[in-house]
């Protein structure tokens, strides 16, 4: 017998300023999702229902940017994405652009078990949740109030925001950062000029 | 972005990652995520799920590169992972957890901060935030 083990994430790159109230909030909730790993994996279920169900719980929670409290394209609206791979085998599933999905990891594993491609995005990854009777919400279920003031402060520094992040050292918080790094025509990506990215 | 990657008592691994992207990005936009080999990775020797700048994490192919660094250099779990987020994002800012095969559990990220959880059969269990 091998021994279990799990480990979870809600994202990388946190605001150093983020206040001790919201630190407390986001260890509880990835404490609670941990919990829901832990105890299926004491009843000896599956690595892989295992992954899903955790992510499950934390896409339905706002707190973390996925399912609920997604960060917003700049037309305020949500595009989901997610994938799932099971290391036996190495089997996979993805899905991209899904905007009424109420859980995309599940869309994503059934991608893997029940279609014969790998990856599915918008329309039809769309189509192929009410094909397999996924519940599917309306758009706005996903859009938290917290995002629609962040977006509005990412127009307003003019760049596309990495939520919560803040570059090494720095100690403004993003938007005020990609402020004072804008230029004035071009473009910023995550806070930092666009041009140290290397063209995709 | 949320993840995570677990290795079960037959010793089977699987992960799994889920986002809504970055504040303010162009519709049709796709990042890391949903990328089998940079965002999210699972084979026999270890299970892998990463977050942070997406175009970083695609061009790095940081997922895959963790098991690779493990089965081609022999590198332990920790090892690979520090050996990844320290060698293979150039300037950009990312974080991953990993599991192995044999119920070990690692993560490692280069910018401030990552919300994350681990536990392990032993009765291991921790969530942190920072350093």
């Amino acid at each position: 017998m091998a021994r279990w083990a799990i480990a979870i994430h809600g994202g990388a790159g946190v605001d150093p300023n983020l206040p001790e109230h919201r630190q407390e909030e986001a260890k509880r909730v990835l404490a609670r999702c941990l919990q829901v790993g832990v105890d299926a994996l004491r009843g000896g279920a599956p690595a892989l229902d295992v992954v899903e169900a955790v992510v499950r719980e934390l896409e339905t929670d706002p707190f973390f940017n996925s399912g609920r409290g997604s960060a917003l394209t700049r037309l305020g609206t949500v595009e989901m994405e997610a994938s799932i791979m099971d290391g036996r085998g190495r089997r996979c599933g993805a899905v991209s652009g899904v905007s009424t999905v109420k859980n995309p990891v599940s869309l994503a594993r059934l991608v893997m078990d029940k279609s014969p491609h790998s990856y599915l995005a918008f329309d039809g990854a769309e189509e192929f949740a009410r094909e397999q009777g996924l519940e599917v919400v309306d758009n706005s279920y996903f859009i938290t109030e917290d995002n629609v003031d962040t977006l509005k402060l990412a127009k307003e520094a003019n760049s596309i925001l990495f939520d919560y992040r803040i570059p090494l050292g720095g100690s403004e918080t993003c938007s005020a950062q990609a402020g004072s790094d804008n230029h004035s025509n071009g473009m910023v990506m995550n806070g930092l000029p666009i041009s140290i990215y290397a063209p995709e | 972005t949320v993840g995570c990657a677990v290795v079960d008592s037959n010793g089977f691994t699987a992960a799994a990652t889920s986002t809504g992207g970055l504040m303010n990005k162009m519709t049709g936009r796709i990042g890391d995520s949903p990328l089998i080999g940079s965002g999210t990775y699972a084979c026999d020797v270890c299970a892998v799920s990463c977050t942070g700048e997406g175009e970083a994490i695609i061009r790095s192919t940081l997922a895959r590169d963790v098991a690779a660094v493990m089965e081609y250099r022999g590198a332990g779990l920790q090892e690979a992972v520090d050996y990844c987020v320290k060698e293979r994002l150039d300037e950009g800012f990312a974080g991953l957890i990993a599991v192995s095969g044999t119920g070990e559990v690692a993560y490692g990220f280069n910018c401030t901060g990552m919300f994350r959880g681990c536990a392990t059969e032993d009765g291991f269990m921790e969530v942190g935030i920072w350093e």
